[in-house]
């Protein structure tokens, strides 16, 4: 059917073959299936001028436009399967890559992602996103967490507590993610955790977005005094960072992804510790 | 030993509300270099209590007691000396999982080895399924820049593979497992199998 699968337990994603893009989220337990699509962009940073001299900064985010990361040919696509785990690795771009797993024995997919250095020699800032898109009528609401703890109700341009004027229709919906941020419809819940504290939003019904790692060019003159650039040098040659991280993506029924989602997410907080050593020979004892 | 630096580092850096971006980039790498001095502490009081702990439970009946344990900081970069170098040498790796968490784990780890050739055992000697998967080219990219840009050095050698084994560790405890080379063919970890797409195909 033109499709290829991964995964060997309950859980199983769906790749178009001919584009190598994530299609379909099905576990087979709970007979959950869902349409997900994933994809990477980023947002140029706001230079500032005559007119309006507020850039883009550490502490200013200010898209101006935005831009699909798409390979220029055929996406790099590899599966590799056995008994634990199977693997996706996808290079989308020279600077974007993503290792997607799924264990045998698990319910959640785990996506790898690295970026960088994200390449800024056309005098452009960028700010790096992925975006997971599902046919879920959310009716502009999402879920972020409060610093790992509760989840709070957002609504798309809107504040409970205030008359809310939107200036900056990308900016003004974003907020901080540190544990993760879930989708609900009047039928199931999608739901993505994260390793470190990013943005995030839900701009559009059914999607969720998160920034990954920004490289930008001007100061925002909010008190940083330097621009975010920072880079890595090895032998007087320097380049921008490269970050490695770790989604964590779930569909529930309704109501089902709350325990998955404290669970887990105190799992991320408190990962198992690995202490190493050797012995000679076979004395296993 | 104690986690003294570690306390100081942490209460700084949360002090100072020290996010990336939003501070100066020096003040961040010190920052960075004060957390790095406490981890480096910490990790010598883990490894001391482990060992400890490890060498309770073994009681008597051991010759030579565990001294020194090491954690791998640059595991994400796949960079871990005592699991590349051990195995290379042809002796064992015994690995200690602890869980901090107070309820029981099942979960998947993955150390990068040297061979293809080893197999797992639990702590009663059983044998563990086990999996190996080649490392990517962006990992070993990353390796290359990091380890030398972190460690000051390229790291000598290449793992050529990740191992992934399944590992079962109760509440505020730990596991122990080994990582060996077989003696005999036979009872070797599972090589990954490779798709790769070619156009529609």
């Amino acid at each position: 059917n033109n499709s290829i699968e991964v995964g060997q337990g309950n859980l199983k994603l769906l790749y178009s073959a001919d584009e190598g893009k994530l299609t379909q989220y099905v576990n087979s337990r709970n007979l959950v299936a869902a349409s997900v699509e994933q994809s990477y962009s980023f947002y140029s940073g706001y230079v500032g001028d005559g007119k309006d001299t507020q850039a883009s900064g550490a502490y200013i985010f200010r898209p101006n436009g935005s831009f699909p990361i798409k390979s220029d040919h055929q996406v790099s696509f590899t599966v590799l399967r056995g008994p634990i785990l199977d693997e996706v690795h996808q290079q989308l771009n020279p600077w974007v890559s993503q290792i997607l797993r799924i264990y045998k024995a698990k319910e959640h997919a785990e996506v790898e992602f690295t970026i960088g250095p994200i390449p800024v020699d056309d005098g452009i800032g960028k700010e790096v996103i992925t975006q997971f898109s599902t046919t879920m009528k959310t009716n502009k609401t999402f879920y972020t967490d409060s610093n790992g703890r509760d989840f709070i109700k957002r609504i798309r341009d809107f504040r409970s507590d205030w008359d809310l004027e939107v200036n900056q229709p990308i900016a003004g919906n974003y907020y901080p993610v540190n544990l993760g941020i879930y989708l609900q419809d009047s039928t199931m819940e999608l739901s993505v955790l994260v390793d470190r504290s990013v943005g995030g939003s839900s701009l559009v019904d059914g999607q969720v977005e998160l920034m990954l790692h920004r490289r930008l060019l001007h100061d925002d003159a909010r008190g940083v005094g330097e621009v975010l650039n920072e880079t890595v040098c090895i032998a007087d040659k320097c380049e921008g960072l490269t970050i490695q991280g770790k989604l964590y993506l779930r569909v529930d029924h309704k109501g089902e992804g709350a325990k998955w989602r404290r669970t887990v997410g105190q799992e991320l907080y408190s990962p198992l510790l690995l202490a190493f050593t050797e012995q000679d020979g076979d004395n296993w004892l | 030993l104690n986690t003294d630096a570690l306390a100081d580092a942490l209460a700084l850096s949360q002090h100072h509300d020290a996010v990336s971006g939003t501070e100066r980039q020096h003040v961040a790498a010190d920052y960075a270099k004060r957390i790095s001095i406490g981890y480096a502490e910490a990790e010598g009081l883990v490894a001391s209590a482990l060992a400890s702990l490890v060498n309770q439970r073994l009681s008597s009946n051991v010759i030579n007691p565990v001294k020194g344990f090491q954690q791998c900081p640059l595991l994400n970069i796949s960079y871990c000396p005592p699991s590349e170098a051990t195995l290379a040498n042809g002796k064992s790796v015994v690995i200690v999982v602890y869980n901090p968490l107070a309820w029981k784990r099942e979960e998947v780890i993955r150390i990068p080895v040297s061979t293809g050739e080893v197999f797992v055992q639990d702590s009663a000697g059983k044998e563990i399924e086990s999996q190996l998967l080649p490392l990517s080219n962006i990992t070993f990219s990353i390796r290359k820049k990091y380890a030398k840009a972190y460690i000051g050095t390229a790291p000598s050698g290449e793992p050529k593979y990740w191992l992934a084994f399944p590992v079962s560790v109760p509440p505020i405890g730990f596991s122990t497992y080994m990582v060996s080379r077989p003696k005999q063919r036979g009872r070797i970890s599972t090589m990954s199998k490779e798709f790769r797409s070619d156009g529609s195909t």
